[in-house]
């Protein structure tokens, strides 16, 4: 994350790869599911044999007696509507939820999160020299409408630029866009790939989560 | 420190039968683990393999192998079957005088004559517990330079070498040997290699049901990790791995089983090779023929098929995408993930309007080609919708359809066993707009989730 500061993000997942290393994140929606984004991954045929969920921790490289730390192997991969670049992670066993490990939730069917809303996206990715290299950073932002962020789809949201430099870098991408509504932390957005990194003056832009509940829910449901 | 189990070549979840009703010898002992049993049967010159089945904890000795008559494997998930690699390997080590294989004709196809026989070639050579003279298999009795040989059944060639391979030229090396499956076990310094299965004497992550693409058997050399040639982990202390000496193959240089591509990328995109020299964030990456800013083994000279050109993005180790090293001090490596992936999903073959609830084709297969699975059938996966519960749907042989109004279109159970349900090989018609999707729901409630300790944050702060 580029510019935000260390924080509490305890639904914000490490992924893994066989080698132990991180290279993307994502967001534990379920005790036994995880959504990241579809780029992150070779191929939905994937054998996901190896790859493995970190939650728990703040660290990129947590202590091996880190008694926090859950590493969870996952145990399918379900690739999302053409259009949605989004992935479904079921893990192999059920994360246990603690202060550090917690459920986001998911947000209405359909539901337009409105102008203004104030969200936090979280990750281990590259800060750019902005600090706290190696820690789960959180940056807040702001919910901009589709309407004054152009070139979006309907299937895309995105946040308001800032003066200083903030935003998701390499590493942050599959992770989390949480807003606070109704007293909760929903995951309206899930962080891709775009050009440049939390480039000052220029908006945010992530999957929006609600265009693809019914997905999600079928996904949970019939696996 | 070399394991009793390395002179075995093991799989797991197989057994190993004898089919014939004849009585067999087959000894049950005791055993907690694999390499036990590898001790006892290696004590018994006549065994030759053992199944250590691991819920009964106990093995089975066994006089044969797979390549013996009358013998059979069937799957049994608490079973390992290990075989002496001697009677396994269709290659020898050494001058061959271990080699147990069952190959009986010479180089030149003369068939072998049986070593108890003096007939057609009278020879001084007979069988002992040990030296394997049995039937008329290749053997190497006398230590020829040449490996395994026989006498012949003709009369006027007494004896002929049998054209076997030794296993270091048997299966030759394209590239960085990544798709090297050959039985060498040794390192270049002649060190035994340590078993993947093992942690010991060097613990490492590359066990092999983490990667089960890469063809870890056994203390084979392999190269998992996209170095210069194969390797392995040694069973000396001291040294901890060390490449093999293993013949590279003398046709061109190139991938097997690689697609090239420059616009897109497939799968893990080893196939690439575009143009595109920035990584996802648009960071310049580094020239792969320079050692600045980042020091690396990725020489374009030790990799020549994986085209480490200029400063293209590539992917040179089996990474998740094409990658390189950056051109800032700070960051070694980047994905490019603004390389587009090369469509995977098949030709759509019929369009839906709306959210293709009224869709009536006849379309039966799934986004990426799979067939759809009968609305009416129980396997592979059991339907939740099926026309009985669902006669409004017109669920109709495994046709796609949308019973449950799904806003991403058609769909249907598919016939892979791992996949329950997916999107059908449909595309919304031409000028159908999709109804929009705005909509801003009056209450909301949640339950448990999205809930955390603030506390906790001011802390971290």
């Amino acid at each position: 994350i580029v510019g935000g500061i260390p924080g509490n993000s305890p639904w914000t997942i490490s992924l893994r790869n066989r080698d132990g290393i991180h290279f993307c994140g994502g967001s534990l929606v379920d005790v036994n599911w995880i959504i990241s984004t579809r780029q992150c991954f070779t191929s939905c045929d994937l054998d996901p044999q190896g790859y493995e969920a970190w939650m728990g921790t703040l660290f990129i490289k947590p202590q091996a007696n880190d008694p926090q730390k859950q590493a969870i192997p996952i145990s399918k991969i379900f690739c999302g509507p053409a259009e949605s670049y989004l992935v479904m992670l079921k893990l192999a066993r059920p994360a246990e939820l603690n202060s550090r490990v917690a459920l986001i939730c998911l947000p209405p069917e359909k539901y337009i999160v409105p102008e203004g809303t104030s969200c936090e996206i979280a990750g281990w990715g590259d800060t750019r020299g902005t600090g706290y290299e190696n820690q789960l950073k959180v940056a807040k932002l702001t919910v901009l409408s589709n309407k004054d962020c152009k070139r979006v789809k309907e299937n895309e949201m995105c946040t308001q630029p800032l003066h200083a430099p903030t935003g998701a870098c390499e590493g942050d991408y599959g992770g989390p866009l949480a807003c606070f509504t109704h007293d909760c932390w929903v995951l309206e957005g899930v962080i891709i790939p775009s050009r440049g990194c939390g480039k000052a003056n220029q908006p945010g832009m992530y999957i929006r989560v609600s265009m693809y509940v019914d997905w999600i829910q079928k996904v949970m449901k019939m696996n | 420190q070399s394991s009793p189990l390395n002179k075995y070549q093991c799989s797991k979840g197989v057994q190993l039968m004898y089919r014939s009703h004849e009585v067999h010898t087959v000894r049950t002992q005791a055993a907690t683990n694999r390499v036990d049993c590898a001790s006892l049967c290696s004590a018994l010159s006549d065994c030759r393999a053992f199944n250590f089945n691991w819920q009964a904890q106990s093995c089975q000795l066994l006089a044969w192998t797979e390549h013996s008559a009358n013998t059979d494997t069937q799957q049994n998930a608490y079973n390992n079957l290990c075989q002496k690699k001697d009677y396994i390997r269709n290659c020898f080590v050494g001058k061959g005088e271990n080699y147990r294989g069952t190959k009986s004709v010479t180089k030149s196809g003369i068939t072998c004559q049986h070593w108890k026989s003096k007939f057609p070639q009278d020879h001084r050579h007979s069988m002992t517990p040990t030296n394997g003279l049995e039937e008329n298999y290749c053997r190497n009795p006398d230590g020829d330079e040449i490996g395994p040989w026989c006498y012949t059944i003709k009369e006027n060639i007494r004896h002929e070498d049998c054209g076997i391979k030794k296993c270091d030229v048997d299966v030759c090396v394209t590239c960085n040997g990544e798709d090297y499956r050959g039985f060498v076990d040794y390192t270049k310094s002649g060190r035994e290699c340590q078993r993947w299965d093992l942690q010991s004497p060097h613990k490492h992550h590359y066990q092999p049901e983490k990667y089960p693409d890469k063809g870890l058997n056994d203390n084979y050399c392999r190269n998992p990790d996209g170095s210069v040639h194969p390797w392995c982990y040694t069973t000396d202390p001291n040294v901890e791995r060390e490449h093999c000496n293993i013949q590279k193959c003398t046709e061109k240089h190139r991938l097997r089983n690689v697609e090239f591509t420059t616009k897109c990328f497939k799968k893990h995109g080893v196939g690439y090779r575009g143009t595109v020299n920035t990584t996802t964030s648009g960071i310049p990456c580094q020239r792969w023929d320079s050692q600045t800013p980042h020091n690396h083994n990725f020489l374009p000279e030790n990799y020549e098929c994986k085209g480490l050109e200029e400063n293209y993005c590539r992917n040179p180790d089996g990474s998740e995408a094409p990658w390189c090293f950056t051109t800032l001090p700070a960051m070694r490596v980047a994905f490019c993930l603004q390389i587009k992936r090369c469509p995977e999903d098949i030709e759509a073959e019929d369009c839906y309007h709306g959210n293709g609830k009224s869709y009536n084709g006849k379309v039966a297969k799934t986004r990426k080609g799979i067939t759809c699975q009968k609305w009416t059938d129980e396997t592979p996966h059991k339907s939740e919708f099926n026309p009985k519960a669902y006669p409004e749907a017109d669920l109709q042989e495994n046709y796609c359809r949308n019973p449950d109004g799904d806003s991403h279109g058609p769909w249907c159970y598919t016939m892979d066993p791992n996949t329950k349900f997916d999107y059908c090989a449909i595309k919304p018609c031409a000028g159908d707009l999709k109804p929009s999707i705005i909509e801003n729901p009056e209450k909301i409630e949640f339950d448990e989730c999205g809930k955390r300790s603030d506390r906790m944050d001011n802390r971290a702060r």
